[in-house]
């Protein structure tokens, strides 16, 4: 563990208890995608089948489980209590174009041709590209709450951090995964534009609104 | 290219 680690871990944590905190707190999900939430779900789902195979820690255990159960949580806040709030006209982005090449390429390219293995890839891939769905209804609806914003700045914080971390392992532990490397590279350059956004509007009191 | 079996990261 180091400190980019660390701070990208609490960065993903606080991500999520922002969103889940916005929907208990306003009694609604507008301006979320909910297929962005499924993907996220099927992502920790697919690479936290470990806990049953393999000890880490506690803390790794704890953060497994927190975010199995969390984004579960948000999918049935989303499509079951506060499903009149969502906003499925603007959630249109189509999800099969992710999950299907996600899952070839998953089989294809791997450490290992093993069913945890190939889960665990799959996910990998999956969570690079999975905030799609939401970047697509905020480009279609032009606009983003505040709460939104900071939730999706300190999502796209988390991977970036992790970044630094692996630059860090590298250099000081010999650990280099290429996969994890390549795809969490796509996945913070997928927030660059939006980091952009946030810095210029939202830090400097102002909501996110996009030229039509 | 040196991986963990184990997955320490989350």
């Amino acid at each position: 563990m180091n400190i980019f680690r660390l701070i990208g871990d609490m960065s993903h944590l606080l991500a999520i208890i922002l969103l889940l905190l916005k929907m208990w707190k306003t009694r609604s999900c507008a301006g979320i995608s909910g297929k962005s939430q499924i993907l996220f779900a099927l992502v920790f789902a697919s690479r936290y089948l470990d806990l049953f195979t393999s000890f880490v820690s506690v803390y790794n255990s704890v953060m497994k489980i927190f975010f199995i159960s969390t984004s579960l949580l948000t999918v049935y806040l989303m499509y079951f209590k506060f499903r009149a709030t969502y906003d499925s006209n603007h959630d249109t982005f189509r999800v099969e174009f992710l999950v299907i090449p996600v899952g070839g390429l998953a089989f294809l390219v791997n450490h290992e041709f093993s069913p945890l293995e190939i889960l665990w890839t799959f996910s990998i891939y999956l969570e690079s590209v999975a905030i799609l769905p939401q970047l697509f209804m905020m480009s279609k609806t032009g606009e983003a709450e505040t709460i939104t914003s900071h939730y999706l700045f300190a999502l796209g914080s988390y991977r970036a951090l992790y970044i630094l971390n692996w630059v860090y392992r590298y250099y000081f532990e010999g650990f280099f995964d290429l996969i994890a490397v390549v795809a969490g590279c796509v996945q913070t350059i997928l927030y660059c534009d939006f980091f952009y956004l946030y810095i210029t509007k939202v830090l400097k009191g102002k909501r996110i609104t996009l030229p039509a | 290219i040196k991986k963990d079996k184990k997955k320490d990261e989350l």
